[in-house]
């Protein structure tokens, strides 16, 4: 399909709260 | 910036550890891999916050992580 993104892994930017949190505390 | 101590992670959150570390495990990183360095450090913080605190004070247990990370990640892309 188009505009397909890689998901994996979960980016982490400083500042910002990192993605992959969702899997430890959802 | 003080250094991260495993008791000041240890008296943190399961949710606050991973963004202690990656707070500061990120400017690490990035000189190692300027360009992936987001992804390289969301990586590397799915591996255990001990570990992880291991790793801020060996640059050489770093390096080889992100060398690993990078290994992963190009084969992760190459299969998309």
């Amino acid at each position: 399909s188009n505009g397909s993104s890689i998901s994996w892994p979960p980016e982490f930017h400083p500042g910002v709260p990192w993605k992959g949190l969702q899997n430890i505390d959802p | 910036q003080e250094p991260l101590t495993a008791s000041m992670v240890a008296a943190a959150l399961p949710h606050e550890q991973k963004q202690m570390i990656g707070e500061r495990l990120y400017p690490l990183v990035y000189e190692i891999h300027s360009q992936l360095a987001n992804k390289i450090t969301g990586m590397l913080l799915e591996i255990d916050s001990s570990e992880l605190l291991l790793m801020l004070e060996s640059p050489e247990s770093l390096h080889a992580k992100v060398e690993e990370a990078l290994a992963v990640l190009q084969a992760h892309q190459a299969m998309e």
